[in-house]
């Protein structure tokens, strides 16, 4: 892969070293690709999110993040991935290039960066962001239980010092407030993608209740698309269905809250499981799952281009 | 930093829904800190969940006297991170 960086897409990096990246990709692909602050994290850490645009002003868009629970450490580094490759393939690949033509691309590589940077320097095995808990000694709240979607309904905590707790209110962690803030400014969004790991899921809404959305059909035929895409370049089965009948009920998920605001293809990955690791995916893992994801991600984004709505 | 020496990772089969009513039992027991990875819903669905090593005994005495299935993911989670840690310091001199 020519590239003028040294950056190792097949390993784990610590956040500074993708922050670096997501300068390096903004210059190498100045013509694509801009690097925008939608805020920052609790902490006051910046959340970098990279645009992927050839001009235009609002044009319907797609939104992807990674990261959410900071030590599925996996999602960040496949998002650092797909990034690469999107600018890289832009000019060369019809298809992304018709997109991009057509469509932005906003992605939000590290939705969790005080979570993220707590598992590389104290603690590997967090999920959560790193707010207090008024009144308690527990840190931290689930940021995809903290959606204003069925948000205190069953399926989260809320008890702080569980690892589901949802948080004294909805969008009360300021990762969350961020994104729903710039959805809402954006106002063009016409597709939400977020990654996870693992066990192998590709889920469309709901999670904080058990019936159907009303665009069911269209989104389970597209999900299984993307799920025998995905299965193509290595075998790896994803199941798809929604999040309550696939895993369980889930309240305040991110997914429930973009679909709630009319935006239509909203999917949750959950990304490859080698069934020895859980999350902790080697790092000889990361580029085959970016890989496989990524054309899961291109069957959803190629049925986003073609059916505006 | 948090260590982790010890600490094991199971990964149990359900095969009813009572089964699975025993796991979330087990979720609700504080005090032995269970770190589920994958949480008990479905029978369609295996269970990870990361045991501190001070309890791993007492849970695989509760899984295997109600006579529920399982194996060991990882067999010391501090191993695992300590080739994770090696991983990304050998790709850092490269």
């Amino acid at each position: 892969e020519r590239s003028s960086n040294s950056f190792n897409y097949g390993t784990y990096h610590s956040l500074d070293s993708i922050y670096a990246e997501l300068d390096h990709l903004a210059s190498e692909y100045s013509n694509i690709v801009s690097k925008l602050q939608i805020g920052k994290s609790y902490e006051k850490r910046p959340l970098y999110v990279l645009k992927f645009s050839t001009g235009g002003s609002n044009r319907p868009a797609i939104w992807i993040d990674a990261g959410i629970h900071s030590r599925e450490w996996v999602t960040q580094a496949s998002a650092v991935w797909i990034a690469k490759k999107i600018a890289s393939d832009y000019g060369k690949d019809l298809s992304i290039t018709s997109l991009l033509n057509k469509m932005d691309i906003f992605l939000l590589p590290v939705t969790n960066p005080d979570g993220y940077v707590f598992t590389h320097t104290t603690n590997r095995m967090w999920r959560k962001t790193r707010s207090k808990n008024q009144g308690s000694p527990c840190v931290g709240v689930d940021p995809n239980r903290n959606w204003d979607a069925g948000f205190g309904g069953p399926g989260a905590s809320s008890n702080p010092c569980s690892d589901s707790y949802r948080g004294p209110s909805a969008n009360s962690e300021v990762e969350v407030k961020s994104v729903v803030n710039f959805i809402k400014n954006h106002g063009n969004i016409q597709a939400f993608l977020t990654f996870h790991s693992y066990s192998q899921l590709l889920m469309y809404p709901y999670g904080y209740k058990c019936t159907e959305p009303a665009d069911y059909a269209e989104l389970d035929a597209l999900g299984r698309a993307a799920a025998s895409s995905i299965r193509s370049l290595y075998g790896t089965t994803f199941t798809v269905g929604s999040i309550c009948s696939t895993i369980y009920q889930a309240s305040g998920g991110s997914i429930d809250w973009s679909y709630d605001y009319g935006i239509k293809y909203s999917f949750a990955f959950e990304l490859r499981d080698t069934g020895r690791y859980g999350f902790l995916l080697p790092a000889s893992q990361i580029i085959p799952t970016a890989e496989e994801t990524w054309l899961g991600l291109k069957k959803i984004m190629e049925h986003v281009r073609d059916n505006p709505y | 930093l948090e260590t982790f020496v010890g600490d094991q990772v199971l990964r149990i089969k359900t095969r009813n829904e009572e089964e699975v009513k025993k796991l979330q039992l087990l979720e609700s027991l504080e005090h032995l800190e269970l770190d589920f990875w994958i949480n008990p819903s479905t029978p369609a669905l295996p269970v990870d969940v990361r045991i501190p090593a001070n309890s791993v005994q007492a849970v695989k005495a509760f899984l295997e006297s109600h006579g529920i299935e399982y194996s060991i993911l990882i067999e010391d989670l501090q191993v695992v991170l300590d080739k994770e840690k090696q991983d990304m310091a050998c790709s850092q001199q490269k």
